[in-house]
C-alpha cells in the first residue's frame, strides 16, 4: 500500500460526506446504498465513522460529472477513467468525482429498481416471462400508457409481481420539481419538445420541463435513464433503433463495426448514414460500490497499491463477493489504527500443519556462541568518530544513535560529539557478526536487532543470535549483493534499500511484502539513488552518500542536506 | 468459406475517445499517470526515458518489466481505471 506524501489523513474520527447529485443510471436509493456500503468497507476496519450530511460542506463531497466537470482533471467519455478522488484536506481535498459517461450499475448489467406496482420497490428480475414471451429488459408491452414495467420474479404469468421501471413519464431527478414527471410537449426558448433534451446545458445531462411551458414556469427535472437507453454517443437516453443502416448495411443488433476499440454501439434512428445518431449499447456497467470504495480509500488517505487483488490497485475489476485485501487493511490501519470494536476475522485459509512458523523457523539453532567467528579487528581506543570519513552503518538502538565502522562502533549519548562514547569492539556485543556490516536496524516491537552483511543477515535478541541466514530467505532476489539501508515504517514493517530499489519487510512474517521492489526515487524524490546507507532518526529518514546526508521529513520532502560529521554528530 | 470483413473505421460524432495509435495511447497514458516528465529540482523535464517509464508502469501494474510497448502493456493501458495518478510529482 501507499499513502500520500506526508501521510495525509483526517484528524477527526467522524468523517462527514454529502451526495451532491445522482447519476441517471440508477435509482437514487441504490446510489445512496452503494455509497453507504462503500464507506462501511473502511469503517469496519478502522475507528472511523461516516455521517451523511444533506446540506452544507462535508469532508467528502461526492458528485457525478462528465468530461470537464469543474476541476483540472476532465473525464474522458465512456470507459477509460472512471472516477477520481482527492486526499484528505480542506476545500476540494477529500472529494470524490464519478464519470457519468460511464454506465453505473452494481457490476452485472442494468440495476433496475421498480416503483409502484405490487412489489414494494423490488428489483426487476431479468429475464422474465410475460404472456409466454421472455424479456431481458423493461417493456411497455401490455400497457396503453407507454410506461415501462418489469416483472420482479422470473415468471409474471404465474406470480403477477411487477413494478414500474425508471422513466421520465414516471419521475424526474433533481431540478426544482420535487421529482414530478415530465410533461410533453413542453416549450423551452420558444421551441416545443416532445422528449427529454440536452439543449440549454453544457454538461450533457438530459432534462425536461415538468409543466407544459418552461419559459413561463421554470419548473424542470433531470430524466432518469431507461434500461434500454444507449450510453454516451450523441443520443444519450434514446433506445437503439433496430434495424438500422450503417454504411449501407443493415443491423438488427448492436455492432462494433466502424470502431477500432471493439465497443458495441447502435443507431438510434433507422439510418445512421442519414442521421448520424448513435450511442453505446448497455453492458454490464461498472459497480458503483466497488469504484466508490476505491475512491473513498483515496479520500481517506490511501494512494494506489500495486497489489493486483487490492482494492487500491488502480484498475477496475469486478468481483462478486467483495472483501477488503489485507494490503488495504494494513494501509488504512497504518493511518487510523484498527477498529477496536471489530474482532479479528477467523482465518479463511486452511490451517498450516503443526510445525515451525516463519518466526520460529531458524535454519540455525539459537546460540550464545558465534556461528561465524568475527574477523579479529583491533580497536584503537583513541579512534575518534569525528575523524571518520564515513561509516558502514548508522542506526538508532535503544534511543541512541550508533555508528558502525570496521568492527567497532560508537554510540551518541548526548546532543553533540562530547556525548560520543566508544569505540567499542562489535565482537564484544555481537560476537557472531563479521567486521563489516552494511546496515542494521532495531525492530521497534520486539527490540530485536537485525544486521545485514553482504547476502547474509543476523538477528540478535539480547545476547541470543539467529543466523546467519541468506537474505533470499526474506524473499529478496538472489541477485542482490547487499542491503544498504533499513528504515522502520509503522509497526512490524521495515523498508530495506539496495541500489535504486527498496522492499518492504514484514518483520513478523519474516518475508518481503507483495508488490516489491519499488523504485526508491518514485517515492523518495530528491535523494541520491546511490546512497550507501539509509536510516531513521527522530522521525526523519537519512540517505547517506560519502560524508553527506539528505534528510527527508515525514511529508517526504528533503528538508536538509548536510555533513554527517558536523550536523548529525556535531563534531567541532 | 467466410469472406473476411473489410472493416472501415469512422469518426463518430460526439465520441470523446478518438482513434489513436498504440504509441499515442502509451505516450498519453505515461504522461497522464505521472510516469513521464518527473519534476526535478531544475524544473519539469523528461527525467526518464520512455523505456524506463514503461518499466515503471509495468512494475506498478504487476506486468513483466520489458520496457517495451508489448501487447500485454497496451492491453493494460486500455483497461478502465481510477484517474488518480500513479506517480506523484
Amino acid at each position: 500500500y501507499q499513502t500520500f506524501d506526508g501521510d495525509l489523513k483526517w484528524n477527526n474520527k467522524d468523517v462527514t460526506y454529502r451526495i451532491l447529485n445522482y447519476s441517471p443510471d440508477m435509482e437514487s436509493s441504490l446510489i445512496d446504498d452503494a455509497f453507504a456500503r462503500a464507506f462501511k468497507v473502511w469503517s469496519e476496519v478502522t475507528p472511523l465513522t461516516f455521517t451523511r450530511l444533506y446540506d452544507g460542506t462535508a469532508d467528502i463531497m461526492i458528485s457525478f460529472g462528465k468530461a470537464n466537470h469543474g476541476d483540472p482533471y476532465p473525464f474522458d467519455g465512456k470507459d477509460g477513467l472512471l472516477a477520481h478522488a482527492y486526499p484528505p484536506g480542506e476545500g476540494m481535498q477529500g472529494d470524490a468525482h464519478f464519470d457519468d459517461d460511464e454506465f453505473w450499475t452494481l457490476g452485472t448489467g442494468p440495476a433496475v429498481k421498480t416503483r409502484y406496482g405490487n412489489s414494494d420497490g423490488a428489483m426487476c428480475h431479468f429475464p422474465y416471462t410475460f404472456d409466454g414471451k421472455t424479456y431481458t429488459t423493461c417493456t411497455t408491452e401490455g400497457r396503453t400508457d407507454d410506461l415501462p414495467w418489469c416483472s420482479t420474479t422470473a415468471d409474471y404469468d404465474n406470480d403477477k409481481k411487477f413494478g414500474f421501471c425508471p422513466s421520465e413519464l414516471l419521475y424526474t431527478i433533481g431540478g426544482n420539481s420535487n421529482g414530478a414527471e415530465c410533461v410533453f410537449p413542453f416549450v423551452f426558448l420558444g421551441e416545443t419538445y416532445n422528449g427529454c433534451t440536452t439543449e440549454g446545458r453544457s454538461d450533457g445531462y438530459r432534462w425536461c420541463a415538468t409543466t407544459n411551458n418552461f419559459d413561463q414556469d421554470k419548473q424542470f427535472g433531470f430524466c432518469p435513464s431507461r434500461d434500454t437507453a444507449v450510453i454516451g454517443g450523441n443520443s444519450e437516453g434514446e433506445p437503439c433503433h433496430f434495424p438500422f443502416t450503417f454504411l449501407e448495411n443493415t443491423y438488427t443488433s448492436c455492432t462494433s463495426e466502424g470502431r477500432s476499440d471493439g465497443k458495441l454501439w447502435c443507431g438510434t434512428t433507422a439510418s445512421y448514414d442519414k442521421d448520424q445518431k448513435w450511442g453505446f449499447c448497455a453492458d454490464r456497467g461498472y459497480s458503483l460500490f466497488l469504484v466508490a470504495a476505491h475512491e473513498f480509500g483515496h479520500a481517506l488517505g490511501l494512494d494506489h497499491s500495486n497489489i493486483q487483488d487490492a482494492l487500491m490497485y488502480p484498475m477496475y475489476k469486478y468481483v462478486e463477493t467483495f472483501s477488503l485485501h489485507e494490503d488495504d487493511v494494513e494501509g488504512i490501519q497504518y493511518l487510523y489504527g484498527p477498529n477496536p470494536d471489530t474482532k479479528p476475522p477467523k482465518p479463511t485459509t486452511t490451517p498450516s500443519p503443526p510445525g515451525p512458523t516463519p518466526e520460529t523457523e531458524p535454519t540455525e539453532e539459537p546460540t550464545r556462541k558465534p556461528t561465524i567467528p568475527t574477523t579479529p579487528h583491533p580497536v584503537d581506543p583513541s579512534a575518534d568518530a569525528c575523524q571518520m570519513e564515513m561509516f558502514d552503518a548508522i542506526t538508532e538502538i535503544q534511543g541512541k544513535l550508533h555508528f558502525f565502522k570496521d568492527g567497532q562502533y560508537w554510540k551518541m549519548t548526548g546532543k553533540d560529539h562530547k556525548g560520543l562514547k566508544g569505540p567499542y569492539p562489535m565482537a564484544d556485543m555481537w560476537p557472531a557478526l563479521p567486521a563489516v556490516i552494511d546496515t542494521t536496524f532495531e525492530d521497534h516491537l520486539t527490540k530485536k536487532i537485525y544486521f545485514f552483511s553482504g547476502t547474509r543477515f543476523w538477528v540478535y535478541t539480547g545476547q541470543n543470535v539467529l543466523g546467519p541466514r541468506t537474505i533470499e530467505k526474506l524473499g529478496l532476489p538472489s541477485t542482490l549483493s547487499r542491503v544498504e539501508g533499513a528504515v522502520q515504517r509503522g509497526k512490524g514493517k521495515v523498508l530495506l534499500f539496495s541500489g535504486e530499489n527498496y522492499w518492504r519487510l514484514d518483520v513478523k512474517a519474516q518475508i518481503i511484502d507483495k508488490g516489491y521492489p519499488r523504485y526508491t526515487d518514485l517515492v523518495f524524490g530528491g535523494v541520491p539513488t546511490d546512497a550507501h546507507d539509509v536510516f531513521l532518526y527522530k522521525g526523519h529518514t537519512y540517505f547517506c552518500r560519502g560524508r553527506f546526508y539528505w534528510r527527508m521529513n515525514s511529508r517526504r520532502q528533503v528538508d536538509r542536506v548536510g555533513y554527517v560529521k558536523y550536523d548529525v554528530m556535531k563534531c567541532p | 468459406w467466410c469472406k473476411p470483413l473489410k472493416s472501415v473505421f469512422v469518426t463518430f460524432p460526439g465520441d470523446v475517445i478518438k482513434n489513436m495509435t498504440n504509441k499515442e495511447l502509451a505516450e498519453q497514458y505515461l504522461k497522464r499517470f505521472g510516469y513521464l516528465n518527473v519534476m526535478q529540482k531544475t524544473g519539469l523535464q523528461p527525467a526518464v526515458s520512455a523505456s524506463k517509464a514503461l518499466k515503471r508502469m509495468q512494475r506498478q501494474m504487476g506486468l513483466e518489466e520489458t520496457g517495451r510497448l508489448d501487447e500485454t502493456t497496451i492491453d493494460a493501458m486500455k483497461q478502465p481505471r481510477c484517474g488518480v495518478v500513479d506517480v506523484r510529482n
